[in-house]
């Protein structure tokens, strides 16, 4: 199983809706200082719900969601961010009986191809976060279940961001070892 | 409980072990603080690259220190593998001969799962099959542009090194 | 007390904001979070890089947050001049394009002053009048070799991008 | 005034006594991750006073003696490091008087060069540190004090070592105006 496609719609910098096809083996990302590369593995952990702590930079959820002016001014009317992400799964690495576990129904469609949205929308006087599983309305544990079925979890590692290494190095030696705790 | 906990630990620095002698010319090891009450203590590193004597982390240089942090995340992935993983410029601080050895080493873990890494260096940019390019438009909305270098053409992203 | 606070703080910024619209092409500054009472609030950076929106320093890339801190050092040096410099590794974090501006930027300041810069990036590596290089030998012992390059004699030390 | 010179005797990883020439413009250091680059930026803390709380990389001064084998193993007999700095101050930066002041007496020789020196010596049950302006035996604060008189001082930042810029960058902001404070 591999991620296909990532599909970012008003999310961070990405102010228009920008597909990013990968393919199964060694992709790099490179680009100048402030182009948006991290905005693309933060909208992974967004969609996965792999953020830890130190989370994906954003002080409030709606703060991800594509702002071309003054982060300070207020929004009149309805803003939205959305990020999918559409795994191959023609191998069969999850089982057709897992996503309909974690969806709660078996109108899932196809599995060789697994998609999680997940959308942030802010109203004028609220936020609402909304989470999908090929399309059907799910929760963030139903998600955060099924991804750790196959290793996918916030403290494992899987996307490691900029800066954690030089967290690893200058944590306290507790600290460096409760991430073995949360492991095990 | 301890049993839980040192069962993932010896795992974890099996795989550190081999990963840390892989990616330098020397060896290391995970260290517990207190072996006998492991929630008494923390956990570091100890190393000995190439002949060196061995170094606890904090004793060593700031690529030293980069390449043994990074052999511990490698490790934890490895501990219960996964179909994907995203590194962001985890490779800052090695020089030349180091970024190359990671560079060698997630193109062969590439075999087996997805690796999507962000980085500015050419030892990695070079290695990978597809490279994407990301630039920041006028109106300050980013881009992207995709490459096939499995085919051979040359990049157009130009390497920041 | 707050005057003399204040007075480093106008005189530090001034420098900041100098620096800063040279490193970048946009504009920033120092803020304080409590301007009653400073000492009540922290500090932190604004910039505005290019014709982007303002933004604090914690919401901006790791690039951009390398060079806006790095102009800070880089005024608290003007501050009180002195006749040298030191700088490990500053620019890990920068891309080609603003590495080559810092790079810039201490080749004119080294004009007035003395600057060591130890670094891995051709950007600046290939600026100084002078490369030391530096190995680790056999018997576990450093060694430098020095090299005048203000006579163009290509550099023996391996830029490491 | 500009370093003209250093000389490392035993410290940390330079074992050999090695002289490194500098001159008043732009050098850089290059080379290998673990061969002495940051060493010799410490060489310069250490022989000035400059190091900040986050110092010189090591737990305690004996430390930064050079050491080839496990630096567990009890020594047995003297071990000494040393560093000069050698200023070239042709152009008078510091003049005459003040380095008299400093070093408590004026037989101090000619001020066109002026010479640091601090030597760390470990016995078998203590060490002792001593520091020298040209050749005169005088006290860390001497030092400090004759060079906070041009601009050199902890607070400064005269020295960026590896990883200020970051500790910048995750500091807390009540911590980053304290680095004002400081100064001011
Ligand atoms: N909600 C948002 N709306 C618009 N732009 C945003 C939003 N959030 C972040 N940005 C922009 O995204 C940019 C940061 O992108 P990102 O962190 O991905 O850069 P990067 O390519 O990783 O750079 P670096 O090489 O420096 O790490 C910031 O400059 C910021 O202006
Ligand atoms: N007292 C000592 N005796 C012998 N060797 C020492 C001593 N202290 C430190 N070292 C050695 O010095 C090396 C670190 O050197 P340094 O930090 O200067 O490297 P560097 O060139 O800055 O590397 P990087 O590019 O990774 O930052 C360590 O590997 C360590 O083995
Ligand atoms: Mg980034
Ligand atoms: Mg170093």
């Amino acid at each position: 199983m591999h991620i296909k496609e990532l599909v970012l719609d008003d999310f961070k910098s990405f102010g228009r809706k920008t597909r990013i096809p990968f393919y199964e083996d060694f992709t790099t990302i490179s680009g100048p200082n402030g182009s948006g590369k991290s905005n693309i593995i933060d909208s992974v952990l967004f969609a996965l719900g792999l953020a830890r702590t130190s989370g994906i930079r954003a002080e409030k959820l709606t703060d991800l969601i594509y702002n071309p002016d003054d982060t300070d001014a207020t929004h009149t009317g309805e803003r939205e961010a959305s990020v999918e992400v559409v795994f191959d799964n023609n191998d069969g690495t999850i089982d057709r009986s897992q996503v309909i576990n974690a969806a709660g129904t078996d109108s899932i469609g196809e599995t060789d191809e697994i998609t999680v949205k997940r959308r942030v929308k802010e109203t004028a006087d609220n936020y609402y976060s909304y989470y999908y599983l090929n399309g059907r309305s799910v929760n963030l544990s139903d998600i955060k279940d099924l991804l750790a079925q196959v290793g996918v979890t916030p403290e494992g590692y899987n996307v490691v961001m900029q800066g954690d290494v030089t967290e690893i190095i200058n944590m306290s030696a507790g600290n460096r070892r409760r991430i073995i705790d949360e492991i095990a | 409980k301890k049993a839980t906990f040192m069962e993932a630990y010896e795992a974890i620095n099996e795989q550190f072990e081999t990963i840390f002698s892989r990616l330098s010319d020397g060896s290391g090891t995970l260290f517990l603080e207190n072996e006998e009450d492991p929630f008494d203590g923390g956990l570091t590193m100890k190393a000995q690259p190439g002949d060196k004597p061995v170094q606890r982390l904090a004793a060593m240089s700031g690529g030293e220190k980069s390449l043994t942090a990074l052999a511990f995340v490698f490790a934890i992935q490895r501990y219960n593998p996964a179909p994907f993983y995203a590194l962001d410029e985890v490779d800052a601080f090695l020089d030349a001969a180091n970024a190359d050895a990671v560079g060698e080493l997630i193109d062969e873990l590439a075999g087996k799962a997805q690796f999507i890494v962000v980085s500015h260096r050419s030892a990695l940019l070079e290695r990978s099959e597809r490279a994407i390019g990301v630039t920041m438009h006028q109106d300050n909305v980013s881009a992207v542009t995709g490459i096939d270098l499995s085919e051979e053409s040359p990049p157009e992203v130009p390497a920041n090194d």
